[in-house]
């Protein structure tokens, strides 16, 4: 997860699911960007915060076994530079997605508890909470 | 060849690089038509 | 960016595969824990389940290779296929035989089913039979251990050397003899998982720093010295640099004077792992330390395999008498493990004599022009090939999984063996293709399969190494 290489696909993955989204004709510009930011949201929650383990055998004795990608990222260490990137850009999208959906009040409503999801998992006070 | 190993399908089974191609294509194609519309 | 979205793709396919098997054909039995061994620690985590069915086991025919002769220079190989639901390989019948061996460790060319080892390994069979059946401690002390350990220790320039049967437990089990809590080991980040494991063992604390970079060493040793025991603050009763010979993923050769500098600098110890480079490296095979021309007796512990150079299998260590004797009384795999096979014992002793003789010179001679030659040619190609130009570990960055996969069938479609790395074993961006040159390999097998390679890397575009070498 430190590796530029995975943020600038992260970030390219995102970017091209959107436009996916946007070349639907039946899709407005504000769904899109709500669909946009609920499926990176949802995504990411699955990938971050519920696959736990590794997806080969290591040799710390199991150490990593029931924990999730976040909590092994940088073994545990809180505001390191790919935290600080893995929480802001949910915020990024949050405020894209509002904007474009000019805060029409059920857009709000989803992408506010799309970005809750996504920010309570991440904090510092959650680390190893079930 | 040289797309089916830079997109990483060569490792997939025919039915899985036939369902991804014919993603790419509609979203391609949608793409093209959204962006006519559009513009 | 290509690594990554190819992975995700992959990934994203064994998402619907895994939701098809569940909800629409036969569910698969190894996605989930059976519900009777529910009670039971699980055997694996489901990720890493996923990870194998879905990504790893398609390119099942490309890792697992049946072999049906010595791993010399010719191997031949029987062929197997995916069956239509692309979960089980069946035998087609087909051999490929008389397959250029690339990928074997056989760096002088030992691994031979006749000639004077293997003469001498089937008299051993015949006087020792093949299996001891005890440990060091017992009745399993056979007078080939102390032959070879004394020949082993004359062979390093060092005072003493004990063998181990199997080369894993040689590094697993004896670190844990050498620290302890209150101790430091300061370890290679590419340094193998034997290490890896026997570091953990020992319950000493451990410091990782970047792969052969000595400047990394040094900071962390000053650092370490500094501070002290992360939680007592006391100093350190001692502090050991674990580093290896050659790095078999990367064909990197140690920056040994370096690290015997800071050795004397702080008053650290040195353990040497010289599984590749023992026999392989310097004028008269003598490992890292020939090579560099240093005096064995200034590393602490120098620990090796017969696996590799010598066409057997198990490991050694050696170095100082103390050292030796404190080992044969504490360590875990001689009072544990099962001493080593009389005939295995047979094979390393006749290698070492050959080694030792005229014809062993010929033999790393040969072995030094392959690698020279191998590795020249691929630079020149364009192909992006790690290490150090003497070392004959030879990996040619590959990056994606799938270009691993097809380089490998298409070097069998031309008759060449090769191995191939992925992710974990290496990082998910740096999939590899590893060259094992040999000396039993002739000049004309080496330029062949430089041309088979050369063809596949126009194929798929692999020579992509932006310093071209003219």
């Amino acid at each position: 997860w430190n590796s530029p290489g995975i943020w600038v696909t992260y970030a390219l993955l995102t970017a091209f699911m959107h436009l996916v989204l946007l070349s639907m004709p039946w899709f407005t510009t504000s769904v899109a960007w709500t669909l946009t930011n609920v499926v990176h949201g949802v995504g990411m929650y699955l990938f971050l915060h519920t696959i736990k383990g590794t997806p080969f055998e290591t040799s710390d004795q199991g150490k990593y076994r029931y924990s999730t990608h976040w909590e092994q990222m940088d073994s545990g260490t809180q505001f390191t530079a790919a935290r600080k990137f893995f929480m802001t850009t949910p915020i990024v999208l949050y405020i894209l997605a509002s904007f474009y959906s000019k805060y029409e009040f059920t857009h709000f409503v989803i992408n506010t508890i799309i970005l809750l999801l996504s920010l309570l998992p991440k904090l510092p006070q959650l680390h190893g909470v079930r | 060849f040289i797309y089916c190993l830079t997109t990483g399908i060569y490792m997939l089974d025919a039915w899985e690089r036939y369902v991804f191609n014919s993603c790419l294509i509609l979203v391609l194609s949608m793409s093209f038509y959204t962006a006519y519309a559009f513009l | 960016v290509r690594n990554h979205i190819a992975m995700a793709i992959v990934l994203l396919f064994g998402w619907l595969r895994d939701f098809l098997n569940e909800h629409v054909f036969t569910p698969e039995p190894s996605a989930h824990e059976q519900e009777d061994l529910k009670d039971f620690v699980p055997l694996y985590t489901t990720f890493e389940r996923f990870f194998v069915r879905n990504v790893i086991e398609r390119g099942y025919d490309v890792l697992h290779r049946p072999v049906c002769t010595v791993p010399g220079a010719v191997i031949d190989i029987r062929e197997r296929k995916f069956s239509s639901s692309g979960k089980f390989l069946g035998l087609t019948g087909k051999v490929f035989r008389n397959v250029v061996n690339l990928g074997s460790y056989n760096y002088l060319g030992f691994a031979q089913n006749e000639g004077v080892c293997a003469d001498a390994a089937v008299k051993a069979v015949a006087e020792l039979g093949t299996g001891v059946c005890s440990n060091r401690f017992e009745v399993g002390n056979y007078e080939i251990h102390s032959k070879l350990e004394r020949k082993m220790a004359e062979f390093l320039g060092v005072e003493d050397c004990m063998t181990f049967g199997m080369g894993f437990a040689t590094n697993s089990m004896n670190i844990p003899c050498l620290v302890g809590k209150g101790c430091l080991v300061i370890s290679d980040a590419c340094n193998h998982a034997s290490l890896a494991i026997g570091c953990k063992i020992s319950g000493a604390t451990i410091r990782v720093f970047k792969h052969n970079d000595m400047k990394d060493l040094e900071k962390i040793l000053r650092h370490s010295i500094v501070e002290g025991h992360p939680r007592t603050y006391r100093s350190w009763k001692k502090i050991l640099i674990i580093v290896e010979g050659i790095y078999s993923m990367e064909g990197t050769i140690v920056n040994l004077p370096e690290v015997i500098r800071l050795k004397k600098k702080y008053k650290a110890y040195v353990y040497l792992d010289e599984a590749h480079s023992i026999g392989s490296l310097g004028s008269r095979a003598r490992g890292v330390t020939d090579y560099f021309d240093i005096d064995p007796t200034e590393i602490d512990v120098l620990m090796g395999t017969f696996t590799k150079s010598f066409g057997a299998s198990g490991g050694y260590i050696a170095g100082r008498r103390e050292l030796v004797e404190h080992l044969r009384l504490n360590s875990h795999s001689a009072c544990y493990g099962v001493s080593m096979s009389p005939p295995v014992a047979q094979q390393a002793l006749s290698s070492l004599n050959v080694i030792m003789s005229e014809e062993g010179k010929e033999r790393i001679t040969q072995l030094a022009a392959n690698t020279r030659l191998f590795r020249e040619k691929l630079r020149t190609f364009g192909f992006i090939v790690y290490g150090h130009e003497d070392s004959p570990v030879v990996p040619l960055l590959a990056y994606l999984p799938s270009h691993i996969a097809c380089f490998s069938r298409e070097m069998l479609a031309r008759g060449y063996g090769v191995v191939v790395a992925g992710f974990p074993s290496t990082p998910l961006g740096e999939s590899r293709v590893r060259f094992c040159i040999s000396s039993a390999l002739s000049k004309q097998q080496i330029l062949d399969a430089l041309e088979a390679i050369s063809d596949i890397g126009d194929i798929m575009r692999l020579k992509i190494s932006a310093k071209q070498i003219l």
